[in-house]
């Protein structure tokens, strides 16, 4: 498999600080 | 929940740095900083209006939940509230955003991210980290993987970043793997950080010091 750890867990919403930028 | 303070309440909110000694420090513009005060305003007064962001309000702001709980988003939250005080004040908002920002240095981002993956302030990503990262993922996901196919995926992650066969992924291995693996970083940078001035005009307009000055 070419999947490493790291790419699953960057999948998080959490990680996604661009919803900070959403307003309303 | 929007909200708008004058430039004369401003001074008076605690941990409000002045944007041009944060302009200094960060890749933003004093203009930019100025956008980024009201977008902090914002988070900081959803639930307290107290001009600090609280746990519970960068939840809301990301997840518009404020209950809703995120191993990675938690981290995030702990790595921004640098004075570990269990605020974020606004210079430690601009300065931990300033990471994210498309022209931070790339070591910077780096090291955010491995300080983001070490769980437990160990100076390592252990092995025993990485699969409770992985498990917090498919908690929160559709995504199913049976533990067989978690431990292989691990296994060949340590196996490509552990260079040095420790069992642990240090922070030169970390640099080195991700410069083979550049898209690992592809969540430190947020492209909104380039026109945050047209998101937030607002203290743009009424901005105190005109950046070409500094």
């Amino acid at each position: 498999t070419c999947l490493n750890a790291f790419d699953i867990i960057s999948l998080s919403p959490g990680f996604d600080l661009s919803s900070l930028f959403e307003k309303d | 929940m929007g909200c708008f303070h004058s430039k004369s309440t401003l001074h008076y909110t605690p941990g409000y740095e002045e944007p041009t000694v944060l302009a200094a420090e960060t890749p933003f513009t004093v203009s930019e900083v100025e956008a980024l005060y009201e977008l902090f305003k914002r988070i900081s007064s959803c639930i307290i209006d107290d001009g600090l962001i609280h746990r519970e309000e960068f939840q809301l702001a990301l997840f518009r939940n404020q209950k809703m709980e995120n191993l990675f988003a938690d981290r995030i939250f702990d790595l921004f509230d640098i004075k570990r005080n269990g605020v974020i004040e606004f210079g430690e908002f601009v300065r931990s955003l300033g990471i994210f920002h498309p022209n931070a240095p790339v070591a910077d981002k780096m090291s955010f991210a491995f300080k983001l993956y070490d769980l437990r302030h160990t100076g390592y990503i252990e092995r025993e980290e990485l699969k409770e990262m992985v498990l917090a993922l498919l908690h929160e996901s559709d995504l199913v993987l049976s533990d067989d196919v978690v431990e292989i995926i691990i296994d060949e992650t340590f196996s490509d970043a552990d260079s040095k066969g420790d069992g642990r992924i240090d922070s030169e291995e970390w640099k080195e793997f991700v410069s083979r693996n550049p898209s690992l970083l592809k969540n430190m940078t947020l492209p909104y950080l380039m026109d945050i001035t047209l998101a937030f005009p607002n203290f743009v307009v009424s901005s105190e010091v005109d950046d070409s000055e500094i």
